[in-house]
């Protein structure tokens, strides 16, 4: 563990939180995309399946049932609790457009050709394009509450940050997972132009609204 | 080992 990884999982956690805490307090998911949080909640179930199969340490089996857990509720939150304001005429893109091709893509580039293995490469290819309904979403209304913003922010740097822990862990560990490195370049980069306008509107007081 | 490394990092 070192101080990039632990970073990136704090802006994870945050992330997740943010989210709960955005819709419980103002009893509403309005322009949360349903469908992104379906793709993560299909995202840590087939990752964490190994919590019945090995132990790491404490922290990260906590951790695994929390990312698990803040999915479901979340899903719960959006689909049962408080559907009324699900903005579903803006959330339409169509995940089996992501579901077919991570799919193929995992079982032909994996490091072994078993279930777990097969599971894990496929959360990881989903991890990397599952915000993409939620940055449609976003692009279609062309604006996101600073709240959503803030969630999109956490989450993007996550994986940002386990880049810099990747690099670390090359460099002095002689670590290199070539599967994990480019699907988190991939999903990194597709943060980049929120980030831009994140850095540029929404820290100096602005709501993020993209041009017309 | 790398395996190891996998159920590691979250």
């Amino acid at each position: 563990m070192n101080i990039f990884r632990l970073a990136g999982d704090i802006a994870h956690l945050l992330a997740v939180i943010i989210l709960l805490l955005k819709i419980w307090k103002s009893r509403s998911c309005a322009g949360i995309s349903g469908r992104s949080q379906l793709l993560f909640a299909i995202v840590y179930t087939t990752r964490y399946l190994d919590l019945l199969t090995n132990f790491v340490s404490i922290y990260n089996s906590v951790m695994k049932v929390v990312f698990i857990a803040a999915s479901y509720a979340t899903l719960y939150l959006m689909y049962m609790k408080f559907k009324a304001t699900y903005d579903h005429n803006h959330d339409t893109f169509r995940i089996e457009f992501l579901l077919i091709p991570v799919t193929a893509l995992a079982l032909l580039v994996n490091h072994e050709f078993s279930v777990l293995e097969i599971l894990w490469t496929f959360s990881i290819y989903l991890e990397s394009v599952a915000i993409l309904p939620q940055l449609f979403m976003v692009s279609k209304t062309g604006e996101a509450e600073s709240i959503t913003s803030h969630y999109l922010f956490a989450l993007g740097s996550y994986r940002a940050l386990y880049l810099l822990n990747w690099i670390y862990r090359y460099y002095f560990e002689g670590f290199f997972d070539p599967i994990a490195v480019v699907a988190g370049v991939v999903q990194t980069v597709l943060y980049c132009d929120f980030f831009y306008l994140y850095i540029t509107k929404v820290l100096k007081g602005k709501k993020l609204s993209l041009p017309a | 080992d790398d395996a190891a490394d996998k159920h590691d990092e979250l």
